[in-house]
């Protein structure tokens, strides 16, 4: 089993903390402990940068590449950063084209995108300009998870406004976002528990690879504050258990089948249509 | 008694509540309510706007002018973000100038930028270079006073390395933030709490107009989360209290005359040697 996922947004908006949070396993680093003491704004450009991993979930071992855009979102002119990004996703695809075309077809290594983790700062507001311009550029070639970052900055109420207001940009936008399909001859429990996970797009997430002592003793990952502890593993204080299980159990068959046969068919016919 | 306050920041810390919350009045509407459903991401410009109001501190009229940036931050590229506003910190400069050189002196109204709250994302990284563009260009004309925004975001221990990092850049880049001159005269008392204020730079704050009830059942300013609730007037819990002090009681005297015996002579000097 592989899983290529590309995870995009600003910087410090939690997501080298989240991606070790979901396979708990300190995958990335954090920019902090890469930082110097001089001029640390000194991005001029999108990188992209790959980190492979791998991973045991139910005792299946799971080969992991991480695809990290630093620069995104950091200059005072990001006009062009979806740019490297959309150029990185076509490659991959190119490089299973050009793998299929061979002979010896049996052993390809797919390295093709099979899910963006797309970032969102939890202002309260709507959108952003970068974030529609950088989800409309991609959303055909990817299968798009809009996530609301650090959601612990959010009351309840304001996440359901800010979800809500998402959405809406979202449609207005005609941004796809990933829907898994619905088998009409599925088990009631699995389009139930399906539904359940879909109906909290996007997810308000939080991250924590600490672990921290509830006001009732128990020890959880979370983040500890003078007025109270937030915890990642509980369905009450942010949806990371689903986005969990959307990446991890339920659909990631599904992720990857969209990829294969829809994202890449399309990107193929309109290439070889040129 | 009058104040001119320039606010700037990126859409969504939070500084429509803090000004509210520092005066304990609903001067400044939050943009949430004067959204609409089609595409809400439509500023294309940076744009000034001024809002007025009469408040009363300690039994003592003061005149507040708060000039807002809506736009600073919002567009895919922000180079010039800071032109519109360094314009306006200047055209205040420059009415003043004018009206100084009439014969009647006796009623100037001084409209000139007496502080400026720039508002700072809490990444926990060090600062983009919006931010430090944008102080650049700035730091020289007003009393740069730095905060954290939503600093619920940050637990203590990164509060006390962001603002580290925020300092350390500060210092990098040559930037002036207001520091209240230091009178050797001083009663003791004094010097201590001027000390304790500064040392808090830069302020993480939040802000909040709602009343919510405390654990031991105080009802207060606040945010109410699942995990907790955090207080706008309790300084364990962010450094509201240490900016309110700056702002309305220990240092308003000695921004509005760094303003007029420094800064503006600055402004002045510069002009009319040209
Ligand atoms: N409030 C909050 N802070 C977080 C969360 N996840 C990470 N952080 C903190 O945010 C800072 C930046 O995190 P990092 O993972 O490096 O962000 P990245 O730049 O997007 O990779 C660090 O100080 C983290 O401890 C979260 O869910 N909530
Ligand atoms: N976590 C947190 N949220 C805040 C704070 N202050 C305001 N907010 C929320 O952030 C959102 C944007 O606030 P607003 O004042 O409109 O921000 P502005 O766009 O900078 O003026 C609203 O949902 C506020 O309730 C704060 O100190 N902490």
């Amino acid at each position: 089993f592989n899983l290529n996922l590309l995870v995009v947004g600003e910087s410090g908006l939690g997501k080298s903390t989240l991606i070790n949070t979901l396979f708990n396993k300190e995958i990335l680093v954090s920019n902090d402990d890469l930082t110097n003491d001089e001029d640390t704004s000194s991005e001029d450009q999108v990188k992209i940068e790959t980190t492979s991993s791998e991973i045991e979930e139910d005792g299946v071992k799971l080969k992991l590449e991480i695809i990290t855009t630093p620069g995104f979102g950091e200059l005072t002119n990001n006009t062009d950063s979806w740019k490297p990004i959309i150029d990185e996703v076509n490659s991959r695809f190119d490089q299973y084209l050009e793998a299929e075309s061979r002979v010896n077809r049996s052993t390809i290594d797919d390295k093709r995108i099979h899910a963006l983790l797309y970032f969102i700062e939890p202002t309260g507001h709507s959108l952003k300009a970068l974030d529609i311009q950088f989800m409309k550029q991609i959303h055909e070639k990817v299968n798009l998870i809009p996530v609301i970052a650090k959601s612990d900055t959010l009351s309840d109420e304001e996440i359901v406004d800010f979800k809500t207001k998402i959405l809406n940009d979202i449609k207005f936008h005609d941004i796809k976002f990933f829907k898994p399909f619905e088998y009409e001859n599925d088990e009631e429990e699995i389009l139930v528990n399906n539904k359940k996970i879909m109906d909290k797009l996007p997810f308000a997430v939080i991250g924590s690879m600490k672990e921290v002592k509830t006001p009732d003793g128990r020890l959880v990952r979370g983040r500890s504050y003078p007025w109270g502890t937030i915890e990642v593993d509980n369905e009450e204080h942010n949806d990371f258990i689903k986005l969990r299980q959307l990446l991890i159990r339920n659909f990631l068959e599904e992720l990857k089948e969209n990829t294969s046969n829809y994202l890449y068919e399309k990107y193929r016919t309109e290439k070889l249509a040129k």
